[in-house]
């Protein structure tokens, strides 16, 4: 990506992540997408270490990909395709050939193994926008790729082979961007799949879904997951409408205004409503010719993709678009390097700009663009269609796990597309803009890569921890995270944004043993079957329970549930001291409202590297009467040392009744 | 329904009674296969995926009816029916 590893702080000559951890050298991402472009520059070897001699896996030939096109950063590429293959697909109508072969056809694969570990390449643009030196998370990890998504979509069982693969082949992490709505845990394959390769200690990061801000929406739930929602960064690309009337209304877009001529050119504004061809949202041949030729046409957002909307306009001989955000988009600008002059504008300004056109007779506008501009607006900010909590099958668990950028994303794009991924663009770039939870997961996959190479004895859940309890609970002006117009719950952001350079060295971790998973399967009342189904493994949970009298997973974030009259819980928490010996800590807690928190013993006193200490935390609750509306509150906890402000170690809190 | 086929992942006991008499999880897994088709269909060309690492078990094209015979069978913990999901 050209710039959100300088938001996240991560810098080649100070000493942070990237320094101690080599910038992720030896350790290898799996990622599961759609393939690669194995030619892009993010994915050239020069600098990179020999390929691990554990590394079992293999360069997959098929369609234009040849056993040559892996190296010592792509050191690995397969394809799964029989689950695909059999599903009665109906022919595509993608003009694009799909390869049968790891050879990414859509681009998504692409950009989230360079998001995760391309290397550095100098001069990355999108058509000049968002230029920089491009460089993935971990940019010294080797990444091997492995093709489960297709045109269509992605088929478990697919998914399923891949995992059962690169478990063997020897992957130290999964990036897994994909997913769809909340499932049981004995229903869900990723969950399944994942704790085998958690067993065998990957780390597995998966998108948080891309259903927000629908209560309840987070897929990819289970506790051994990380699970990644999307955050802004404080990079815009404006691309402001001036009306006719000498107003301006705010927008933004990648298309390179100053280029042509017509660009910035005053035009008559259209709206096409009416019907039920989808005008208003600019469908492809939805658009009366004679009503929009040589016009700037507002199209609302949603239904068809946004850039497709612009295709639509161009097609019908349209001049220009505004592309108008609707009440679920709020103010979120996602931007795209449309085929045509273009911009997104908020919600606020949608009706702005629609009120403009009804109370004129001529409506007019011109879009003045005004190239990148990179640190004057607040960020992180939660992303509109990032999923949220709670948690639909578990309320101890808090979901998502983390925050990381995914939107407006700069990252490495194949030669078979244009920018906008749409047939007709014939435009061909080395890297583009995209948008999704799709791309904060991979940016968590880099960095779990970085932890896992200055600490390679670490376990995927010590791993998670520390990515977790360093999160970013303020936006990089030290003010909350903001979700829309109000300040972002921990239903939004879970633990925080992802800090790296934080993560790397937290002091403090709360490790989880595959064991302790099963346990807690016992506790949320999953049968013998079921949590076969999940494990593998064979338990009589009434045995587990009595032997774990009061058992709380040590899980790195705090979600409490009062249900059925219940007003206190007890849970346990235990933290493996990972920083350095002699080391004090002492907790301060900010209890939800209508909560009361103790917490015992308040002071952690470690000796050793690697010692673990125990606490209880005692979660009261103070409301008196328990409406039939299910209502929530948080706080946080965060213990921290005595001697050295940076080992920090927070857990949010999350209360429902 | 009932004879259309359809892609299913059948999950198996990793330690199944019947598992020990064959050298390769393949051949187990395409001997339940062979248990659930008619005599004369070849389970090679519908067991599609031989799991053995994310999970013991296979996916292979069956139809409803066939999967209520294997759900009968002692070593199989799980069928569920493949699920598609999406990039985000």
């Amino acid at each position: 990506t050209t710039y959100s590893y300088k938001f996240l702080g991560l810098s080649s000559t100070t000493d942070g992540a990237w320094i101690k951890s080599g910038f992720g050298r030896g350790t290898i991402i799996g990622v599961l997408d759609t393939g690669v472009w194995p030619e892009s520059p993010s994915f050239a070897d020069q600098g990179m270490p020999p390929v691990p001699k554990r590394w079992r896996g293999m360069c997959q030939e098929g369609q234009n990909f040849k056993a040559t096109s892996c190296n010592r950063k792509l050191i690995g590429a397969r394809f799964f395709i029989k689950g695909h293959h059999v599903s009665s697909v109906p022919p595509s109508e993608n003009m694009v050939d799909e390869y049968i072969s790891p050879r990414d056809s859509s681009g998504h694969g692409t950009h989230t193994s360079s998001t995760a570990g391309g290397v550095s390449v100098p001069m990355a643009s999108v058509l000049g926008n968002g230029a920089g030196v491009a460089r993935g998370m971990a940019p010294g990890a080797h990444i091997a790729v492995y093709k489960v998504c297709w045109f269509n979509g992605c088929y478990s069982s697919d998914i399923l082979a891949a995992i059962d693969v690169a478990i063997v082949d020897g992957v130290d992490v999964l990036s897994l961007s994909l997913g769809g709505f909340p499932l049981p845990l004995y229903d869900d394959s990723i969950a399944i799949g994942s704790f085998r390769a958690v067993e065998h200690g990957i780390s597995v990061i998966c998108a948080a879904g891309n259903n927000g801000p629908i209560q309840s929406s987070v897929a990819n739930i289970a506790p051994w997951i990380a699970t990644i929602g999307a955050s802004t960064l404080d990079r815009k690309f404006p691309a402001i409408v001036r009306m006719g009337n000498g107003e301006y209304v705010y927008g933004e877009s990648l298309f390179p205004g100053k280029s042509l001529p017509i660009a910035e050119k005053e035009l008559e504004l259209v709206y096409v409503t009416g019907g039920n061809s989808g005008s208003e949202f600019c469908f492809r041949g939805s658009l009366p010719k004679e009503k929009v030729k040589g016009k700037m046409v507002v199209c609302d957002r949603g239904v068809n993709g946004r850039a497709e909307k612009g295709v639509a306009v161009k097609e019908a001989g349209g001049a220009a678009m505004i592309l108008a955000n609707t009440e679920i988009n709020l103010e979120e600008d996602s931007v795209d390097a449309h085929v045509l002059p273009a911009t997104e504008i908020g919600y606020a300004e949608a009706v702005r700009l629609k009120t403009y056109m009804d109370t004129t007779s001529h409506p007019r506008a011109r879009i003045v663009f005004g190239g990148t501009v990179i640190g004057t607006s607040r960020a992180p900010e939660v992303a509109q269609f990032s999923a949220r909590g709670p948690n639909l099958y578990d309320s101890t668990i808090l979901k998502p796990d983390v925050l990381a950028p995914g939107v407006n994303i700069i990252a490495a794009w194949p030669q078979n597309l244009g920018p906008t991924s749409l047939p007709e663009d014939t435009r061909r770039v080395n890297f583009t803009v995209m948008s999704g939870t799709s791309m904060a997961c991979p940016h968590v996959s880099g960095i779990a890569a970085l932890i896992h190479s200055a600490h390679p004895g670490w376990t995927p859940a010590a791993i998670k921890s520390a990515i977790m309890t360093s999160a970013d609970a303020s936006d990089h002006r030290g003010k909350p995270i903001m979700d829309g117009s109000k300040p972002a719950a921990v239903f939004a952001i879970g633990a925080g944004h992802v800090n790296p350079n934080r993560a790397i060295d937290p002091g403090l971790i709360y490790d989880i043993k595959p064991d302790e998973y099963v346990i807690h399967l016992c506790t949320l009342g999953y049968t013998r079957s079921e949590i076969f189904t999940i494990t593998h493994r064979n338990v009589s949970c009434s045995e587990k329970l009595k032997m774990n009298r009061g058992f709380s997973l040590n899980y790195p974030s705090i979600s409490v549930a009062f249900k059925h009259g219940v007003k206190s819980k007890m849970i346990t928490r235990r933290l493996t001291n990972v920083g350095n010996p002699n080391s004090v800590y002492s907790v301060q807690v900010k209890p939800p409202e209508g909560v009361k928190v103790r917490v015992k013993p308040r002071r952690l006193i470690f000796k050793h590297i690697n010692q673990s200490l125990s606490y209880r935390i005692w979660v009261i609750s103070r409301k008196k009467t328990q409406t039939k509306k299910i209502s929530y509150a948080e706080g946080q906890l965060t213990w921290t040392n005595a001697h050295n402000s940076f080992h920090r170690v927070r857990s949010p809190i999350s209360v429902t009744w | 329904y009932g004879n259309t086929l359809r892609t299913y992942i059948v999950q198996l006991h990793p330690h199944g009674v019947t598992s020990s008499s064959f050298p390769t999880k393949f051949l187990w897994h395409l001997s339940f296969l062979d248990q659930t088709l008619s005599s004369e269909e070849d389970s090679s060309s519908r067991l599609l995926y031989s799991y053995g690492s994310a999970m013991d078990g296979f996916a292979a094209l069956l139809t409803e009816t066939e999967i209520e015979l294997l759900r009968g069978l002692p070593d199989v913990v799980a069928v569920r029916p493949d699920q598609l999901l999406q990039l985000q």
